[in-house]
């Protein structure tokens, strides 16, 4: 699965997701990508989320849309995504990773895998990283 | 802090050997994406430009590159979201199709619908004049060694793709 989020310089957020799916699935499968507020979600006064993992636990939970729910509330895009994948971690014990961005261009790539491949561009810094805990920068 | 992109190449188990290409890849994407917005570009276009890179990457499960279903065979999925107005369009388990991202956000713009499946999907591909593409030019020798390893009768294909607990 691939995705991306962004906000650009009139503030409008945007949101796009695309998977060839699950390793062997069924014919005919479909996961979270195409389900809105599970594969992605974007809205321009909460923000935008693009979700990867184990599509059946992240439609389950409705990930995207459960991690604006927590920015809503007032968490930052860090703690919201974090929030999001350890309830789903929790009530179906499923793994994943989300990218986020709030209006004012904040934003966060966390994950409960042992990797994702991200990379974000703002203020023409190049930031990316694959394993926990990564985050390498370099510029444009 | 505007304009800004982020982008993933999918979360779970990156093989050592992937790691630089899928790496490569996104940092690609992200500066695709960065360099529509800071043309002027919209969101939408920056994000659509981004996927759909990935998308003709084959180092990641989307597009060339796709995983295959229990038939050895691509069906893919896709969805855009714009947050002015929540406008969304989606194609769920359409084949033969490059881009699915394009599609889906020609379902957005196009159609009063969210979502389009399987031959409704195909069918609308056409009638928007996107040209199919044979299946084989989406399937990678790494997908098809996947697939066949998931076929053996104690096979675990989540826990494959998704690697262990992080």
């Amino acid at each position: 699965t691939v995705g991306a989020v962004a906000v650009d310089a009139e503030g409008n957020i945007a949101c796009a997701t695309s998977t060839g799916g699950m390793l062997n699935k069924m014919e005919g499968r479909v996961g979270d990508t195409p389900c809105i507020g599970s594969g992605g979600y974007a809205d321009n006064e909460v923000g935008a989320v693009s979700t990867t993992g184990h599509g059946e636990a992240i439609m389950k939970v409705t990930l995207a849309r459960l991690i604006l729910f927590h920015m809503e509330q007032g968490k930052s895009a860090e703690e919201a995504s974090d929030l999001g994948l350890a309830y789903m971690k929790s009530r179906v014990n499923s793994l994943g990773g989300v990218v986020t961005v709030d209006p004012r261009g904040c934003w966060a790539a966390r994950f409960s895998s042992r990797q994702m491949s991200w990379a974000a561009a703002q203020r023409d810094t190049l930031h990316h990283g694959l394993r926990s805990g990564e985050h390498f920068t370099q510029s444009i | 802090m505007l304009p800004v992109v982020v982008v993933h190449g999918g979360a779970g188990h990156i093989p050592k050997e992937r790691a630089e290409r899928s790496t490569s890849g996104v940092c690609s994407a992200a500066r695709a994406g960065y360099a529509i917005l800071r043309g002027g570009g919209s969101s939408m276009d920056a994000v659509v430009e981004a996927v759909a890179l990935m998308e003709d990457n084959p180092a990641f499960n989307a597009g060339c590159g796709s995983v295959l279903n229990i038939k050895g065979e691509v069906e893919m999925d896709a969805i855009v979201m714009e947050g002015k107005t929540l406008a969304s369009g989606a194609v769920s388990a359409v084949r033969n199709i490059a881009n699915p991202v394009r599609l889906a956000r020609l379902v957005m713009d196009k159609t009063s619908h969210a979502c389009l499946t399987a031959e409704g999907a195909n069918l609308f591909a056409r009638q928007m004049g996107i040209p199919e593409v044979p299946m084989e030019s989406l399937i990678t020798d790494y997908s098809r060694m996947r697939w066949k390893k998931n076929l053996e009768p104690n096979a675990n294909p989540v826990e494959c793709q998704m690697g262990k607990t992080g």
